[in-house]
């Protein structure tokens, strides 16, 4: 997970 | 292959080309608008003039912008939520760039030979200085052959999708639930050739290019790998950290 934490944060953000 | 009813693939087309709209960067009517300025010979020359590392870094600035609306377009694509985290990971660090590609025939000038970048439209020679000269005209080729296409923003959504949505990427968990989707993703790419009454070929020429897309895709790997070798510095520090997470 540490590893794409910058892509995990933009699949978790809010799509609106 | 799913049995899918006309109504469910008439909604998949409407879904994914919505999610291709919204987050497509640029929109056709600001395309329009766009002057179609090409750099002058002396902007060209300024780029040509920085030093490898900057352009390179210029490039991965941009790439990542472009790839951070793929993400957005992904998780609006029915069904792209419901995979495991792994998964969409698995299928945006192999599947962004590609898209990346894709979209970039909306953005190209065939005539001119030239893509908008940095404000302008830039020729392959505007890339001279990331010594990537067998690459950048490869890139060229590919977005002049997808805009002799004529895609329609319907079909370029859903093959957006049917390229991310690839199945046999390495270290899928959930292989046959990207399957599904993938298959869905077909057939709704089918039925709106079919309802554009395209010719035949389109289909099978579209399948060709996913193989370009990889290729394009693992040169860039290769590219990088060089260039990381001579700076590794530069990209650990100056690179944008989703571009080093992507492609690290």
């Amino acid at each position: 997970k540490e590893k794409h934490k910058i892509l995990h944060q933009l699949l978790q953000n809010s799509t609106s | 292959s799913p049995t899918v009813s006309l109504a469910e693939l008439d909604h998949l087309v409407q879904i994914i080309s919505k999610s291709h709209l919204e987050t497509c960067q640029y929109l056709r009517e600001e395309l329009q608008q766009m002057s179609r300025q090409n750099f002058q010979q002396d902007e060209v020359e300024s780029y040509q003039s920085k030093p490898r590392e900057a352009m390179w870094q210029l490039c991965a600035v941009k790439i990542t912008e472009a790839i951070q609306y793929v993400v957005e377009f992904a998780k609006r694509i029915d069904g792209f939520m419901d995979l495991c985290q792994n998964d969409q990971i698995v299928l945006l660090k192999a599947g962004s760039l590609e898209v990346v590609f894709v979209r970039m025939c909306r953005v190209f000038d065939s005539q001119s030979n030239s893509v908008y970048f940095d404000g302008k439209f830039a020729g392959p020679d505007v890339f001279k200085g990331l010594g990537c000269d067998d690459l950048i005209s490869s890139v060229f080729d590919f977005a002049k052959s997808m805009c002799s296409l004529h895609l329609t923003e319907d079909e370029l959504a859903l093959f957006s999708a049917f390229v991310l949505l690839s199945a046999d990427r390495s270290w899928l968990q959930e292989k046959l639930q990207v399957e599904k989707l993938q298959q869905k993703t077909q057939l709704a790419l089918q039925h709106v050739l079919q309802k554009n009454q395209r010719e035949h070929g389109v289909l099978s020429k579209l399948r060709c290019k996913v193989s370009a897309l990889r290729s394009l895709c693992s040169r860039h790997t290769e590219k990088l790998s060089a260039f990381r070798a001579v700076y590794p510095d530069i990209v650990q520090t100056h690179f944008p950290p989703l571009y080093k997470e992507l492609f690290g």
